[in-house]
């Protein structure tokens, strides 16, 4: 069997709220090690691949390879009824299963919620993603990157992102004019969470879809820091780690010149 | 004008 138990729920919430508006229906693979996620948005112009390792569990166990196609608006409702402080167990069977249990307890163990989730079957393609050298790897406050994305929301519909030097910058234009937001490599770290550090191998000057950057920063709550990995006609990858015990990245195909 | 690219371009199948 397939059983997992989560001491903070709030994670879980936060995991499902960072990828729901992006993909409807995810395959939740579990085995021995961790649970894995992987989908598309429906245009096929982003993915996500969430990884939560076993160690992230108080409990966890799985006999044999299992993978749940979750409803994520389904598995939302659920867990829109869990606090942040609840502890959540995940259960199904080992071969194909049709529905996953998932328990809430309170902290103080007065109370618990049980639910059953129907699985839904998912008819996507798997993607391998290929190990890759990047350009440059800008890492910065996730708070920041969210409201960057915002601000230019209002100017364009698309973002170019240019790494030169010691500096990444964002710029978007639009019927009001032009935005260009510049940040350079923090000189001295007070905080790690809130500079800027620039790695860069080679200049890289790419233009995305903002409306999906925009979905990415949903996992803004996940970790004080993103990193961006760039490299010149390869997606974009914005990373929020999970901890010491997974991550989230986002890839995000880039636009290009007619 | 600038085209979106499918993501599916860049990664293999399973």
């Amino acid at each position: 069997m397939f059983e997992a138990k989560l001491q903070q729920g709030g994670l879980l919430k936060k995991i499902l709220e960072s990828v729901k508006d992006l993909v409807v229906d995810g395959l939740w693979d579990c085995d021995g090690a961790a649970i894995t996620l992987q989908g598309m948005d429906s245009s096929h112009v982003a993915l996500v691949e969430m990884l939560l390792r076993a160690e992230a569990f108080e409990h966890y166990r799985c006999d044999r390879n299992v993978t749940l196609g979750m409803n994520h608006n389904h598995l939302s409702k659920i867990l829109k009824c869990a606090n942040n402080d609840d502890i959540v167990i995940l259960k199904a069977a080992d071969q194909n299963p049709d529905s996953c249990s998932l328990i809430l307890e309170s902290k103080n163990g007065e109370k618990t919620s049980d639910f059953v989730v129907s699985l839904v079957r998912i008819d996507t393609d798997q993607l391998g993603i290929p190990e890759t050298e990047y350009s440059a790897h800008v890492k910065m406050s996730s708070g920041e990157f969210q409201r960057i994305c915002r601000d230019l929301s209002q100017f364009g519909d698309a973002v170019q992102i240019t790494c030169s030097k010691q500096d990444v910058k964002f710029s978007s234009s639009g019927e009001t004019g032009k935005a260009n937001i510049t940040l350079t490599h923090s000189a001295t770290v007070d905080k790690e969470e809130e500079s800027v550090t620039v790695d860069l191998k080679e200049p890289v000057d790419l233009t995305f879809a903002l409306r999906f950057l925009n979905l990415f920063t949903k996992a803004t709550p996940i970790s004080d820091t993103v990193t961006l990995s760039l490299s010149q006609e390869a997606p974009l990858v914005v990373e929020y780690k999970i901890g010491d015990s997974g991550h989230i990245r986002y890839f995000l195909a880039p636009k290009i010149q007619e | 004008f600038r085209q979106q690219q499918d993501i599916r371009s860049f990664f293999t199948r399973k």
